[in-house]
C-alpha cells in the first residue's frame, strides 16, 4: 500500500 | 501502528539508551565492540536519509533523530571520549566481511533501483549482521558484563517484536515487506543462542561467562 521508496517503519 | 511495533521501538530505544548510560556512568566502554556500534551508526544513517524526502509522522521523525543522535554519541564515546578504555585488542572482527556482501546484495536484491532505496536495503541487510562483531568479542573474551547482556537482550527483542508486528500487519493490512521480513528473521536467529544464555544464566543472577 505504500508508495515507491516509502517506508513507514523504523 | 500495532502494539508489537510500538513495543519493538521502545525495546530498541531502551537498548540504545542503556548502552549510552552504561558507558557514561562507568566512564568506560570495556567489553563493547566499537565496530558493531559503527555499523549501527552506518545503518541508521543509510536508512533514515528519508528524513529529508518523506514525512511519515512526528513519531517516526523523532525516533529516527534520537536513534541517529544516540548512535553517533556512542561511537564518539568509544573512539574519542573514553578511547583509553576501549578494548580494541578483542574487537577484531573483520567488518569488510559484513559490509561488502550486504552492499553487493543490496544492489542485487532491492525493491527499486534508486540510490535511496538501495541505501535503505543496504541498511536492512547490514543491521541483520551488525551485532556479529559484538557477539564475536564476547565469545573471544568468554564473558560479558550484566548490563551489556541487558543491552543485547533488548536489542534482540526489538527485531523479534517486529516479526510479530509483520505477522499482524499481514493479517490486518495484507502488508508485507519481504526484504525486511527475511532480514528480520536472520537477525533474530543470530540472537537465539544469546537469548538462551540470557534466560538460563543472567536472569538467574549469574554473570554471563562462556566455558
Amino acid at each position: 500500500p505504500l508508495a515507491d521508496g516509502e517506508h513507514d517503519e523504523l | 501502528m500495532n502494539l508489537f511495533r510500538f513495543l519493538g521501538d521502545l525495546s530498541h530505544l531502551l537498548a540504545i539508551i542503556l548502552l549510552l548510560l552504561k558507558i557514561w556512568k562507568s566512564r568506560s566502554c570495556a567489553g563493547i565492540s566499537g565496530k558493531s556500534q559503527v555499523l549501527f551508526a552506518v545503518v541508521f544513517t543509510a536508512r533514515y536519509l528519508d528524513l529529508f524526502t518523506n514525512y511519515i509522522s512526528l513519531y517516526n521523525t523523532c525516533m529516527k533523530v534520537v536513534y541517529i543522535a544516540c548512535s553517533f554519541t556512542t561511537v564518539w564515546m568509544i573512539y574519542s571520549k573514553f578511547k583509553a578504555t576501549y578494548d580494541g585488542n578483542h574487537d577484531t572482527f573483520r567488518v569488510e566481511f559484513l559490509v561488502v556482501p550486504t552492499a553487493i546484495l543490496a544492489f542485487l536484491v532491492n525493491h527499486d533501483f534508486t540510490p535511496l532505496e538501495i541505501l535503505w536495503t543496504f541498511s536492512i541487510y547490514l543491521e541483520s549482521v551488525a551485532i556479529l562483531p559484538q557477539l564475536f568479542m564476547i565469545s573471544k573474551t568468554g564473558e560479558a558484563e550484566t548490563i551489556t547482556t541487558h543491552y543485547l537482550f533488548f536489542l534482540g527483542l526489538y527485531r523479534a517484536l517486529y516479526l510479530a508486528n509483520w505477522i499482524r500487519r499481514y493479517q490486518t493490512e495484507n502488508f508485507y515487506d519481504q526484504i525486511a521480513v527475511v532480514s528480520g528473521v536472520v537477525q533474530t536467529i543470530f540472537y537465539c543462542d544469546f537469548f538462551y544464555l540470557y534466560v538460563t544464566k543472567v536472569l538467574k543472577g549469574k554473570k554471563l561467562s562462556l566455558p
